[in-house]
């Protein structure tokens, strides 16, 4: 997936890195200090729809052309997380104990249109 | 932002200055993760574990990522209070509340000092609540201890479950083996160091889900 510049209009993953301090939670989240919150933007033309990302093989290749010289149904297609991983988090809850667990596709990590 | 360019890309409106967008993110970011841990709010930490105790347990803990997933680890350190036994003590555990928990692993750490006399006899009882004026209590399990330092002792997780209120009380009956003549010189607290980093504490792996609960629903 490419990573969102200033001017890429297409559907792309923005990366913004979170530390716990600018929280003003470190005193909780003992680890990691801080994680990846990305987002996915960007227009996802219609040649585009149904893409994983960046066209991942020749036959993807092949059906955005035939989708591109052809009118698409007009439904639109929006730029999605395609691929997301688990964060590993250990904090204090209310009661001073220490937890450790996973939380579930935290961290985007590819974006695509749907 | 003014000027070319600044559309948002994917919904047409205008652009966010950078210090918006960024105060936006982090708002996102406390809302995620609160969602994740299944919290409404962050936790108010009161009594904070002392530094020195909690370094001293994340290295008890296994390395690497969690428990199978929708799995959590939880340490917690004991408040130790003497009863009226001369050989017992009571450690008191305060656990969140579970939001249907299932509780499958649980280890009592504890630290056994010098002033250890030979093998010792060391049973640990579930307290119950007080019936009848008079507190319960359930042998979890029994172990016998020979040398100093720290023990990791494995409790029944059957008999630390159902605990409604969130506050699990263990009581620890420390007594020389039968036969073995030397007096314990010291209260069980003096036996167990409960001070500073050595505080006694339970590691327990929970999952987040009764096991086969999927399959009731399926049926």
């Amino acid at each position: 997936t490419p990573t969102c510049e200033p001017e890429t209009p297409l559907c792309c993953r923005r990366d913004h890195y979170v530390d716990f301090q600018e929280l003003g939670w470190r005193d909780w989240i003992l680890q990691p200090e801080g994680y990846q919150l990305n987002y996915c933007s960007g227009q996802c033309p219609p040649h585009l729809a149904g893409s994983p990302g960046i066209a991942a093989s020749f036959h993807s290749a092949v059906f955005s052309l035939l989708k591109a010289n052809n009118p698409w149904p007009a439904s639109t297609s929006c730029c999605v997380p395609t691929a997301r991983r688990p964060l590993s988090l250990l904090y204090l809850d209310h009661n001073g104990n220490v937890v450790k667990t996973d939380v579930p596709d935290m961290v985007v990590e590819a974006c695509g249109c749907s | 932002a003014q000027g070319t360019g600044s559309v948002c890309s994917s919904c047409g409106g205008s652009k966010l200055a950078p210090q918006a967008e960024r105060a936006l993110v982090l708002e996102l970011a406390k809302q995620q993760i609160l969602e994740g841990l299944h919290l409404t709010s962050r936790p108010r930490i009161t009594h904070p574990p002392p530094q020195a105790a909690l370094t001293r347990a994340l290295r008890r803990l296994q390395p690497g990522s969690v428990a199978p997933g929708n799995g959590e680890e939880v340490i917690s350190f004991a408040t130790v209070t003497d009863s009226t036994s001369a050989y017992s003590s009571l450690l008191t555990f305060h656990l969140s509340t579970p939001r249907s928990h299932h509780l499958y692993h649980a280890r009592l750490w504890l630290h056994v000092l010098p002033t250890l006399p030979g093998t010792l006899c060391l049973r640990i009882f579930r307290w119950g609540p007080r019936r009848r004026h008079q507190g319960s209590r359930t042998l979890l399990t029994e172990h016998h201890i020979t040398n100093l330092g720290w023990h990791a002792l494995t409790l029944p997780s059957s008999g630390l479950r159902g605990e409604k209120s969130g506050v699990l009380k263990l009581q620890l009956d420390c007594r020389p083996l039968e036969g073995n003549n030397s007096t314990v010189t010291g209260q069980p607290r003096q036996l167990l160091d409960t001070a500073g980093h050595q505080q006694p504490f339970l590691e327990l792996k929970i999952r987040t889900n009764e096991p086969g609960a999927g399959r009731a629903r399926r049926r």
